[in-house]
C-alpha cells in the first residue's frame, strides 16, 4: 500500500491511498485503502490521513475518520489523536500505521509495526525519507 | 507560502535491519522520487489534490511497492487494485476497488470523485468507467512481477494465512 497526504499553500488538505491489497486475497476481499473514513480521509477542519496495515481492523474502527473527528471535536493535535487511535487499533489486535497532515502544516506518523516506509517534505526545506 | 507533504510506502513486519540492501535502496529511491514529484507541485502553488496524485502515481509506477505495477496477486493469480482520494476542502471523495486495467488507480479514484455522482465504483464497472474517462489502460500483466508471483506461490505451497504473508512482505 502507498499513500500521500498534503496541505497546500491555501491551507487545503488532501489524502490519497492506493494498494494491491492482500497477497492471496479471495472472494473480492477489500481492505481499508478504498474505504473512505477507514484507510483514507481528508477534512480541512481537521487533517488528512492515509493508512496502511491490517485493513479489517482499520475498517472496524474507522481509523482515518476517527483521527479527524478527535481533532475536530476534542481539539487534540494530530500526533495525540493519531497515537490514541493507533493504540486502540493495537488493543483490537490490528497492526499498521498512519501518516497525517493538518492545515497548520503539522506532519506526523503513528504506527505499531516495524518496516514502515515513509517520507516528508515541507516548504521550510525539510526532506526526509526513512524506513522504520 | 507554506506547504507540507507526507508519504508512505506501506508497512510490513520486516524491520529495517532485515531488509536486503537493494530493497532498502530501492524503497528509499522510490520514496525520494515521489516526494520530489509532490513537492514540485506544491512549490509551484499547486493544489494538495494534485500533489497527492503526483506522489502516488510515482509509487504506483514503481514495482517495489504494493500498488499499481508490483502489486500483490490474488489467490487466483490476478492483480486487483484499490485506491481512494479525498479533498479536505469540499469533502469530495472517490474510490475504486478491484480495478484491473487502469495504469494509475489513483487517477481512476479521482475521476470517480470529479466525473461521477458516486464515491465508490468496483470491478468491471470501475474498469468500464475508466475506459469511458479515457484513462490510460494497460493489459493485466503490466502489474505482474516475478517477486510477487513467487510470494503467492510460497503462500499456496506452505498454506500460510493471508496475514502471515502480507505482514511479512508488506
Amino acid at each position: 500500500t502507498v499513500g500521500a497526504v498534503a496541505v497546500d499553500s491555501e491551507g487545503n488538505v488532501a489524502a490519497g491511498t492506493s494498494t494491491g491489497g492482500l497477497t492471496g486475497k479471495r472472494w473480492g476481499r477489500i481492505g481499508d485503502s478504498p474505504v473512505i473514513g477507514a484507510g483514507n480521509y481528508a477534512d480541512n477542519r481537521a487533517c488528512g490521513v492515509s493508512a496502511t496495515g491490517a485493513g479489517e481492523f482499520f475498517i472496524r474502527l474507522g481509523v482515518a475518520h476517527e483521527i479527524c473527528a478527535r481533532m475536530r471535536m476534542l481539539g487534540e493535535d494530530a500526533k495525540t489523536a493519531s497515537d490514541h487511535v493507533i493504540k486502540e487499533l493495537g488493543l483490537l489486535g490490528g497492526t499498521g500505521g498512519v501518516i497525517v497532515t493538518a492545515p497548520d502544516g503539522t506532519a506526523t506518523f503513528a504506527f505499531n509495526t516495524p518496516g514502515m516506509y515513509r517520507g516528508k517534505a515541507t516548504s521550510k526545506g525539510d526532506r526526509m525519507v526513512a524506513i522504520y | 507560502k507554506s506547504w507540507t507533504l507526507v508519504i508512505h510506502g506501506g508497512a510490513g513486519s520486516m524491520a529495517r535491519d532485515k531488509l536486503a540492501p537493494e530493497q532498502d535502496s530501492a524503497a528509499r529511491a522510490g520514496l525520494t522520487k515521489a516526494l520530489e514529484a509532490g513537492s514540485t507541485v506544491l512549490e509551484k502553488g499547486g493544489s494538495a489534490m494534485d500533489a497527492v496524485s503526483a506522489a502516488i502515481m510515482v509509487l504506483e509506477d514503481d514495482e517495489h511497492f504494493n500498488a499499481g505495477r508490483g502489486a500483490v496477486f490474488t489467490y487466483k493469480g490476478v492483480n486487483e487494485l484499490d485506491a481512494s482520494i479525498m479533498d479536505g476542502k469540499t469533502l469530495g471523495a472517490g474510490a475504486v476497488t478491484g480495478a484491473r486495467y487502469t495504469k494509475n488507480p489513483i487517477l481512476l479514484a479521482r475521476a470517480v470523485m470529479e466525473k461521477s455522482p458516486h464515491v465508490m465504483l468496483s470491478r468491471e464497472g470501475a474498469d468500464e468507467f475508466s475506459r469511458e474517462q479515457g484513462l490510460e489502460q494497460v493489459s493485466p500483466d503490466y502489474f505482474a512481477t516475478p517477486e510477487r508471483w513467487r510470494q503467492l506461490e510460497e503462500l499456496k505451497a506452505k498454506k500460510l494465512g493471508w496475514y502471515d504473508v502480507d505482514l511479512k512482505y508488506g
